[in-house]
């Protein structure tokens, strides 16, 4: 890298120039936030404040989507009611040691909205576990090893959910252990599954589980307070 | 572009035109948006006596005057950008992830001296 490069690199708050491999496409979020600045009326650009998310109203000026790197879970003796289970691991070491987070959103997120007749309103369980243990690959883990996080009944009428793990992806970072997620979904045993035609096709519809992802706002302390200053 | 400053040919202190290409540095792999933007400058004189558009300090004001009296001794006040805008950029990090990072003063809108 030229002098130049590096310094203007550095000023980006860039230790090196990234070099992608396998270029995704731009979770439609991101694109939205960034329009909508871009397009923001230029009277009060000077007025926008960088270091704030106005859509999720948190301090920050970095904002990442984190594809998840976890693997399904398949029991060899399958549950009652289990449609899947799924390992979720996002790999937040990429975050800067001057990045303070402040926001970390999940999504999970369905390939269709199920307002047709076949999945309309169909109830299902979700639980989402923190993993404090590591199990083995592909073993389900055991009970004393995981943390119930989030335990919520939903009709599948919607493409995607949301939860808010800020304080857990904080625990990732503060004793840097991110051994990842569990993610349950099943059948709601309520509404008398075992009488209708097996559990295959009561997950059916769940089958359109697309993907999960977590979004994850910081805030560059180098960055925000350093211009701060200046501008007082 | 709308907000690019008024183009009027004079020597006081205003802002100058400055488009930035991350192509023509080699950025354009990992920059997703924008492919550049208007980053402009500031230039030109700061005279006495100094006018109300010229966005002055008291100092300046005094430091024209000081100069129009010696101008070997003392400098004219600088021509320097008063306000500023954020721009955001969207790109890959060396994990692939997608990022949106917002930068402050990184657009010059107004100069002063």
């Amino acid at each position: 890298l030229s002098l130049q490069e590096s310094l203007l690199l550095k000023s980006l708050g860039l230790s090196t120039k990234p070099s992608p491999k396998t270029p995704v496409p731009v979770p439609s979020v991101l694109w939205r936030i960034f329009q909508n600045r871009k397009t923001s009326p230029s009277t009060n650009k000077g007025l926008e404040d960088a270091c704030r998310v106005e859509e999720f109203n948190v301090p920050g000026n970095i904002i990442r989507v984190f594809a998840d790197q976890g693997h399904f879970v398949h029991n060899r003796q399958p549950q009652a009611l289990l449609c899947l289970q799924k390992r979720l691991y996002f790999n937040l070491s990429v975050l800067e040691e001057g990045e303070h987070l402040t926001m970390a959103q999940l999504e999970i997120k369905f390939s269709h909205n199920s307002y047709h007749a076949s999945g309309q309103g169909r109830v299902f369980e979700l639980r989402l576990y923190q993993t404090s243990q590591m199990s083995l690959r592909g073993m389900p883990s055991r009970e004393s090893s995981r943390t119930l996080l989030v335990e919520q009944s939903f009709a599948q009428l919607h493409k995607s959910l949301l939860f808010n793990l800020s304080g857990v992806a904080k625990d990732w970072r503060t004793y840097s252990k991110n051994l990842g997620l569990i993610l349950e979904i099943s059948v709601d045993g309520g509404d008398g599954a075992s009488a209708t035609g097996g559990l295959q096709s009561l997950c059916a519809s769940i089958d359109s589980f697309l993907d999960t992802s977590l979004l994850v706002v910081t805030l560059s302390q180098q960055q925000c307070r350093a211009s701060r200053r200046r501008r007082r | 572009s709308a907000d690019s400053p008024p183009v009027t040919p004079s020597n006081l202190c205003k802002p100058r035109r400055l488009y930035i290409s991350f192509s023509d540095v080699g950025w354009e792999n990992w920059i997703i948006a924008p492919q550049g933007y208007m980053a402009n400058y500031c230039l030109g004189e700061c005279p006495f006596p100094l006018t109300a558009e010229l966005n002055s300090t008291n100092h300046a004001i005094l430091q024209t005057m000081v100069h129009s009296l010696d101008p070997q001794g003392t400098p004219q006040p600088c021509c320097v950008p008063v306000r500023l805008s954020p721009i955001s950029i969207l790109y890959y990090d060396n994990n692939d992830n997608v990022v949106l990072r917002h930068y402050e003063d990184m657009v010059v809108d107004e100069c002063g001296c």
